[in-house]
């Protein structure tokens, strides 16, 4: 229903415009529902954002790295609209610097009160924040096996074993 | 509601029956490129009912099935189990504990079950309708997709919002 | 032939004339997301002739010039240039070093330059026929774009490899 | 020409053969026209790729890491036939794990004596194996200025300087 539809789209879009500027350290971005179309439930959905300290220019332009963490920021703002109870995360930290990776990990924990997170990464700054850390090796050709560490051990140890 | 453990058997490059275990926090999944991560991801949106191969970077849905390596047999059947601690009733059924499966086997027959029952795939949607579990959720970003929202076009953003919103 | 030298001047996010040094060996650019390292690699694609503002991640060629920024007014221009060691003789022209330029002015007015004199694309372009050098050429790969062989369906997979080949 | 086609074709199919082999310790891949078109300057290209110990299947199973190692192989292969006096690769590492990333250092060192190579990188690994290591940074808001580093010098200074 329109109704509906025009409630989840104003929360989501005040979470982004704050999430935006928490990932960045300030800057301004904003959702906007497509103003020429009369019926909001056919308007596109443009996104607006501009880091601190740029201008405010197309999305595309924006650098692998600010295109993910503009990303994380939507993401997370429709999760605090509409929550998930777990949320699978497949190395979504690929193109993040570290100082962006402490970022969105600072992130994910926030929102421990709400989900359980499942995270794929290579990075070692990632699995820092993990309380369960499981290893996938493939010793025998072709056949997957679980590895299971609780992370107060051996942290590092699994941390080198499978990389 | 907590998801409490994914169990993959035949599922992939999981030819045995392998259990990963959650807790309500953080879990990480590390591992070497190849070793199973990406298809342990794979296994949680099939059994929620993904219904394209091709999302599942697959050809056809047979592609799950554990296909053999240099040292194994192929498989004869794909199943993967989803429990959840359900002692919050998020899910309205009896149960404080609900597992969901689905199973696919080489001679193509395919079913869904809950706690052990076979059903359809309907009553699987049904069951997550309004906890923010499901395919078309936002609950699974998948390697390379975190960014699918700033690649598509404002209509098609509409549309992947209207999914999950 | 070696490039020896790429300079950006008022291009994306170098509105201060900026050169990088390059020798035979293997050169690293390194930094934080978005200070500019794809910036430079789309500079070196803009002077060899790219006509799709698209294929540089903007709308419009003129996205290319510095748009500004909190402390500075935006470039009226923008200008890249490679420099090229030419002591081998790779390229048919007289001189031992060859220097080819791109500018674009806010009027829209733009050229290519050849050693400082005005030319035409189609000059650039011959000049590094069958050089394995051009917009063409494998010799840039995007970020995100390392696997688009793969990812094309065999008849794009073949127009790719010809360009190339 | 048919027969250039042919010919480059075939140099490219002969090298990508090796340099999987090479890439991945192992396993077998090809490219191939299309067998059901008669006039190969019309042929789709297929490409075939098994890792070692595994199925052949198709390249879309494959994990992402496994997909830049193969696109590395046929990318690298293509310059055997056809040489580029430079290459400019940005981020081509991000999907890596660190085993695969020191197999794509090694592959780009083998390749100097024909090309020069600019790497845009994260990877501390891969800054490892450079000869010169420049550094962009953003210190005034939205404008971009080189650091240059002489890597015997400073290697590990600039790397965490930028990071
Ligand atoms: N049906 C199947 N039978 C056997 N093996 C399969 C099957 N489907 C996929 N695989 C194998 O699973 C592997 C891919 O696993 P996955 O994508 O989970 O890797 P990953 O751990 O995510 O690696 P990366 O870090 O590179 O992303 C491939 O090597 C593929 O051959
Ligand atoms: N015309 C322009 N004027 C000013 N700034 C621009 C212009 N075009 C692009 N930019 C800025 O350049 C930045 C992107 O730079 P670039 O893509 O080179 O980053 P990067 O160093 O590759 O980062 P990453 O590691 O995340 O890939 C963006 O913040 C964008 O706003
Ligand atoms: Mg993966
Ligand atoms: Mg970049």
């Amino acid at each position: 229903s329109r109704e509906r539809f025009a409630a989840i789209f104003q929360q989501v879009r005040d979470h982004f415009q704050q999430m935006f500027r928490k990932l960045f350290g300030g800057g301004k971005a904003d959702l906007v529902l497509d103003p020429t179309c009369p019926d909001i439930l056919e308007a596109g959905i443009e996104i607006l954002a501009k880091p601190p300290g740029k201008e405010l220019q197309a999305i595309s332009l924006m650098s692998g790295g600010e295109k993910t963490m503009t990303a994380i920021a939507l993401l997370m703002s429709i999760f605090r609209a509409k929550p998930s109870p777990f949320v699978f995360l497949d190395e979504v930290d690929a193109a993040l610097d570290e100082a962006n990776n402490e970022r969105f990990n600072a992130i994910v924990r926030e929102f421990l009160d709400q989900s359980q997170f499942i995270i794929i990464t290579h990075s070692k700054r990632t699995m820092q924040v993990a309380g369960t850390l499981y290893g996938i090796t493939m010793q025998e050709p072709g056949v997957s096996r679980r590895v299971s560490v609780r992370f107060e051990q051996n942290r590092d140890e699994v941390a080198s074993a499978v990389a | 509601m907590i998801l409490k453990k994914v169990i993959l058997s035949g599922f992939k490059s999981f030819p045995d029956k392998t259990e990963f275990d959650f807790d309500a926090g953080i879990t990480c999944i590390v591992g070497p490129n190849g070793c199973g991560k990406s298809n342990v991801v794979d296994a949680v949106k099939w059994v929620l009912g993904e219904q394209s191969a091709k999302s599942l970077r697959g050809d056809q849905m047979m592609d799950m099935i554990f296909n053999g390596s240099s040292s194994r047999k192929s498989s004869g059947c794909a199943q993967v189990d989803l429990i959840f601690d359900n002692s919050d009733r998020t899910l309205a059924v009896e149960q404080l504990e609900v597992a969901v499966s689905r199973r696919l086997f080489r001679s193509g027959e395919s079913e869904y079950l809950l706690n052990l029952q076979p059903c359809r795939l309907k009553d699987v949607r049904e069951l997550f309708l309004d906890t923010g579990v499901g395919v078309d959720a936002y609950s699974v970003i998948e390697q390379g997709r975190v960014d699918i929202l700033l690649k598509s076009n404002p209509q098609e953003r509409r549309l992947i919002f209207e999914e999950a919103a």
